[in-house]
Order: structure tokens, then sequence, then C-alpha cells
């Protein structure tokens, strides 16, 4: 069932969208690490690009239920996923690490802290989300600003390949829409609140960048076994 | 499409979809 709004809105479109994002919300994924293996770098990187690959799918079905994304083109909703997957993979593992101090919660069961980030060679790569982490901290991100700025950085992804430019903008302007109304009524107190959260928003390109070349350089070790799906959508962002 | 054919099946295909 949708969450009721926290206060009487105006009961325009736009905070409809909210509610219903909050809807669309995927079930949380587990990331069931093997117990009969001994941690490794190779373990942790395996357990990551196998819940990552689940996640994509998800991701996929999670899409479909934006208001607009459906009615674009099939070639564009593949160009806008194939550039934002990683940067919605990355807001979920930042959400989920809010009330956690330096330690990226990628799954319930599935805490990384500095040691084992060490182990995975992701010590770097764990730090800048731990960076992208404490500014949504400082923030104090709240569900619904966080299921918004996920459905933004997808129709926001500068795809270089979009064939209806004006349908995608239609679909950003709607939703910027819907977070500068839920901020209006919910956060009143900051005018520049919306501001505040899209100017997260170059962090995440660049930490998702970072992941991408991170995972893309391992896919070519092939120490690590990936799954087709986190396989294409690689590819497809390199 | 062919080097995607992951991603463009699931966009098709509703059984993806979570239930809501």
């Amino acid at each position: 069932l949708p969450q009721p709004m926290k206060k009487p809105c105006n009961g325009t479109l736009v905070n409809k969208i909210v509610s219903h994002l909050l809807v669309a919300e995927p079930e949380k994924i587990y990331a069931m690490p093997d117990p009969s293996i001994p941690d490794s770098d190779i373990k942790a990187l395996t357990t990551l690009c196998d819940l990552a690959d689940r996640e994509l799918v998800v991701i996929i079905g999670w899409a479909k239920h934006i208001p607009g994304f459906s009615t674009l083109s099939l070639g564009d909703q593949m160009s806008l996923l194939q550039s934002a997957w990683m940067e919605i993979l990355l807001l979920g593992v930042v959400f989920r690490s809010l009330h956690f101090d330096d330690e990226l919660v990628f799954a319930e069961d599935y805490v990384m802290d500095e040691e084992l980030s060490r182990l995975a060679g992701l010590l770097d790569l764990n730090s800048a989300i731990l960076q992208l982490v404490r500014k949504y901290k400082s923030l104090k991100l709240d569900k619904e600003e966080f299921v918004t700025l996920k459905a933004i950085a997808l129709a926001n992804s500068d795809s270089m390949h979009i064939e209806d430019s004006e349908a995608v903008q239609k679909l950003q302007d709607v939703l910027h829409e819907a977070l500068q109304d839920y901020e209006g009524n919910q956060h009143s107190e900051d005018v520049r609140r919306a501001g505040k959260l899209l100017m997260t928003l170059p962090l995440l390109r660049q930490t998702a960048t970072k992941a991408v070349q991170h995972f893309y350089s391992i896919k070519l070790e092939g120490k690590v076994p990936m799954h087709k799906l986190f396989l294409e959508m690689l590819e497809a962002k390199v | 499409t062919e080097r995607h054919k992951i991603l463009h099946k699931l966009l098709q295909d509703g059984s993806s979809s979570p239930d809501i």
C-alpha cells in the first residue's frame, strides 16, 4: 500500500508520483555468500557480481513502473538503463548504509567494512561510495527523496543514443517537478533542498564510472565468474 | 539489440516486473 504523505498536500499529480515510486520500490535482495568457501578477494567479488546481476533484473522491472518510462521507445528504455544502472545500484547501497558507520550495506547479509573492502581490493572504490553516504547522511535523505532521486538518475543518465530526446526531457521534467513539489510540502524550511539533492548527482555519476571501470578490469582479468546480464550491462558502458 | 539481448528481453517481458 502507498505510504500516506506526512502532511496534506495539494493532491497534485506530482505527489502521486512520489507515492507511486514508493510502492514500486523492490523487495530486498540477499547476497547469500557461500559459507563453505573461505573469505578471499575472489569470493567477495563473486558475491558482489552475483548480487548485482540479480539486482539488475529487479531494476529493469522497477524502471517499468516509473510513470512515463514504458511509453518511451524500447531503444530509449535500453539506452537509459545502460547508462544509469550502476548509479541506481550505488544509490541503493548508499541508502541502505545511511545508518551505519564506515560500512557499506550491499545487502542485509553482506555488509562490507574496511577490512573486507581491503581483502576484496575495493578500498578505493568503497571509500568513494562512503563519501556519497556521508553526503546523504548530512542531508538526512529520506525514503521519498531516495526513490525520486533514483528515478531522476535513470531519466537524467545522459545517454548519447537517445532517439526521442523530447520524450526523455518530459520524463525528467515530471520527476524534477515531483521532487520540487515534495520538498515544497515536506521540507519547506529549506527552499534549496531539491537543488542540494540534485547537486549530489555529479558525485554519484563519478563514483558509478569508477565502479564500472573497476569491475570491467576485473572482467578482463577473468578470475571472477560473472552472470550474463551483469556482463552485458558492463560491456554497454565501456 | 543482439549485443544487449537479455536487457531487451527483460524490458519486453512483463514477467520481470515486481508485483505491486
